[in-house]
């Protein structure tokens, strides 16, 4: 009967006095909750697989975190999320990566995995994920769905050439905007 | 990123992560989260690992995989593998940390940057919830 979880919301590179008590507060709720969405499975008798989707899945929805919606920017002012899942009773496992519209990358490692028939592969990307993420009926969303103020702004403080209008909120920029080619980005 | 390793009534183990990457990656960059080894692993026999942090160090050092590949070959505990690997991605200047649970459920969760937003639970306890 012994059963237990562990989650991670992504590294800080704030430091303690730069970081408001009430703001650490709703990280730490939202890190809470996550680990209660997840146990509530394994107390009822579920497995670790559906204990960790959930908990992952949680933390996507949640703004506070790099996933999901709340999202950083690629340089060209896209979000491009990725995910995986792992069994560790058999080593099967699944991932995805170059997602620009599926609300829960997890949701999809996660079906990958367990999908009859299997699916062959292990690692799909781009548009042939989201045309099986379709296929199985996942829920799609437009890119406007993971903006956050807080990652436009850091996406827009770290281009060495910014877009005019600063106040886009996710526009695509054209191609003859010149691109920061540091192979090392600021973020 | 967002990672989570749990162990079920059985005794199996399971890892997931998901991320939005690095900001202002270029587009089409893959980073370690989908690459299983580097930034997820879940084997019964040793340990789950979710990684966070700078993903390309975290491909170049097999870092998931490494945790448990201390705990298999060398007979590390879970605490000892996942400190030795955080501390040894700090010396080639990689950034970042894992959550970490072995089969009998002891938690490891070592990190080199100035915080990361963790935390656990086991029966018959409140969630722990730690950020720096």
């Amino acid at each position: 009967s012994r059963f237990y979880s562990v989650i991670h919301g992504g590294v800080g590179t704030i430091l303690r006095t730069n970081f408001p008590r009430e703001e650490q507060e709703q990280y730490l709720e939202a890190l809470r909750t996550s680990l209660r969405d997840g146990f509530r499975i394994l107390e009822s008798g579920g497995t670790a697989i559906d204990a960790v989707e959930a908990a992952v899945r949680y933390m996507e929805d949640s703004p506070f975190f790099n996933a999901g919606k709340g999202a950083v920017y690629t340089i060209g002012g896209n979000i491009e999320l990725e995910a995986s899942i792992m069994d560790g009773s058999n080593h099967r496992a699944s991932a995805c990566t170059l997602l620009h519209h599926i609300r829960n990358p997890i949701t999809l490692a996660r079906t990958m995995l367990t999908t009859k028939p299997p699916v062959p592969h292990v690692f799909l990307g781009g548009a042939q994920a989201e045309a099986f993420a379709r296929d199985k009926e996942l829920e799609f969303v437009e890119q406007g769905y993971f903006y956050t103020e807080k990652r436009w702004k850091q996406h827009i403080e770290g281009l060495e050439y910014p877009p005019s209008n600063s106040e886009s909120k996710g526009t695509v920029y054209g191609k003859s905007v010149p691109r920061d080619h540091d192979p090392n980005p600021m973020g | 990123t967002v990672g989570a390793v749990a162990v079920d009534r059985e005794g199996n183990i399971a890892t997931a992560t998901s991320t939005g990457g690095r900001n202002n990656k270029w587009d089409g960059r893959i980073g370690d989260t989908p690459l299983i080894g580097s930034g997820t692993w879940a084997e019964n026999a040793t340990c789950g690992v979710s990684g966070t942090g700078n993903g390309e160090f975290f491909i170049r050092y097999a870092v998931c995989h490494d945790v448990a590949s201390r705990m298999r070959y060398l007979g590390e505990s879970v605490q000892e593998a996942a400190a030795t690997v955080v501390e040894g991605l700090r010396k080639v200047e990689g950034e970042g940390g894992v959550v970490a649970v072995d089969r009998y459920g002891e938690v490891a969760m070592p990190f080199n940057s100035p915080g990361m937003y963790r935390g656990y639970i086991r029966a018959d306890m409140e969630p722990q919830v730690f950020i720096f």
